[in-house]
């Protein structure tokens, strides 16, 4: 059975999508086998990757609504399997009566997956219909922060969330992880808050941060992963850190 | 008839909220009245000027459902008036038909608004139901980028929503600015991603950039403005100078 982790957080631009496409990446070279799913209408992930999501007839929606198979909509990229999204993705959130599994259904589509290691879903800004279905279906929860002020007050909402799914559908979903992104250690507010969210949270924070690095941002534009792009970087260094802390936490 | 302007874009973290709050202060400091209404249920704004959102009965969601007036609900802060919001705001984005005035009652609600010169609203990471009723009353909108990959992918579909508004809504209503957010002209992704914007967007891009500066991204969370926490910065700076561009440009 896959390992099936959800990147979320409802804050804006704290580097969800970034997190969910370079720690694929990362797994795959650590020899994993990987499905990466864009769970987001905004197609950040599906266009990170060169892809040009408002083109696609084939994305994750039609899975969802069962008129495609999932096996019809992948696109292979970069060693990894990619489950595509697009703009019609807002008919799940705006139909969510019409879907009879409601919650379940991400659940049940992923279901049938048994020849990869991981699932990786990149979730909206927002803790609504699309990222409570990825956290009713996931095993763990990967939580990139910003150390910044308005990190430490989205929390509690989030939290209140994933205990709601936690009670009412999925008693094995675990927050197994925060991650520090962006991070510059220059910057007494982010050491600061590291420092608060350290004590609040314990080991629950990954030892390895995500530093801020001009690459990481650039990779998108050539639609490559961190790995492809700058090798050699400190951000391809972080990412595969985190995720040989990853591999090793199981 | 006060100038109302929303601050939208559907990508997260470009820094809505902080020009939201910015602006909102230095036209007060240039001796503009302002009312500054907090249109997003994670309460960034409200936060930011130090109030405890989740404490608070009396909100935006209570005015828009008619249990309560505006100035009943309205906060005097740093010279401002304030509209705060707080997670209750969530009800009118899931009670969309209990609404009937649906995309106008945030246009009639601040339609009895006579004694100020400018009204600001701080829109969430999304296109839905609540910017669409910031985007229908409102006669100017800007709309902050950083100058990333993704901000160029986010700008296609926030035009579509704000013509389908325009042809559906609201006549007056038109992209008055794009602000050039967290820039630092050392980056050349910075630089080329400006250059294009300025190519396709021109004079509708401000001439003053605001700056990465970390003074901005620390105020909040002393609940002040950049002209209260730091008023000799380059952020102070930037923001003043972007506020004498929007007087001048009536
Ligand atoms: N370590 C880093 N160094 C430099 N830039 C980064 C880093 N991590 C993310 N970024 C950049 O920050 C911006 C926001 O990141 P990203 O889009 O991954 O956040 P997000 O949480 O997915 O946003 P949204 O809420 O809109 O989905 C992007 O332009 C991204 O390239
Ligand atoms: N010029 C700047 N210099 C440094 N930090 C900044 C600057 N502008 C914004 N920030 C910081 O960037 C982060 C994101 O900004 P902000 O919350 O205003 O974006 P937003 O678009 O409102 O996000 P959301 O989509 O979540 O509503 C905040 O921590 C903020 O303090
Ligand atoms: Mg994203
Ligand atoms: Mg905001």
């Amino acid at each position: 059975q896959p390992d099936i982790i959800a990147l979320c957080n409802q804050k804006g631009g704290v580097g969800k999508t970034t997190c969910a496409l370079n720690i694929a990446a990362g797994l795959t070279l650590l020899g994993k086998k990987v499905l990466l799913v864009d769970f987001d209408p905004q197609a950040h992930l599906t266009y990170s990757l060169g892809i040009a999501a408002h083109d696609l007839k084939k994305t994750v929606y039609p899975v969802m609504k069962a008129s495609l198979s999932l096996a019809d909509a992948l696109l292979e990229h970069s060693g990894m399997s990619v489950l595509p999204a697009n703009m019609t993705l807002t008919e799940m959130e705006n139909e969510q009566t019409m879907f009879s599994d409601h919650e379940f259904t991400l659940k049940n589509k992923l279901a049938g997956v048994r020849d990869k290691d991981y699932i990786i879903i990149d979730c909206p800004p927002s803790t609504g219909f699309l990222t409570v279905n990825a956290l009713a279906c996931s095993r763990d929860i990967f939580i990139p922060l910003q150390m910044e002020f308005l990190a430490l007050k989205g929390m509690g909402r989030l939290m209140s969330r994933i205990e709601e799914v936690q009670k009412s559908f999925n008693k094995n979903l675990k927050i197994s992880g925060i991650i520090a992104t962006r991070f510059d250690s220059r910057k007494k507010l982010n050491n600061a808050i590291m420092e608060s969210i350290s004590e609040r949270f314990g080991d629950k924070v990954f030892a390895t941060v995500i530093r801020e690095n001009i690459v990481v941002a650039e990779a998108p534009s050539f639609g490559q992963t961190i790995f492809e792009y700058a090798p050699k970087s400190h951000g391809a260094e972080d990412f595969l850190n985190l995720c040989e802390e990853i591999v090793k936490r199981k």
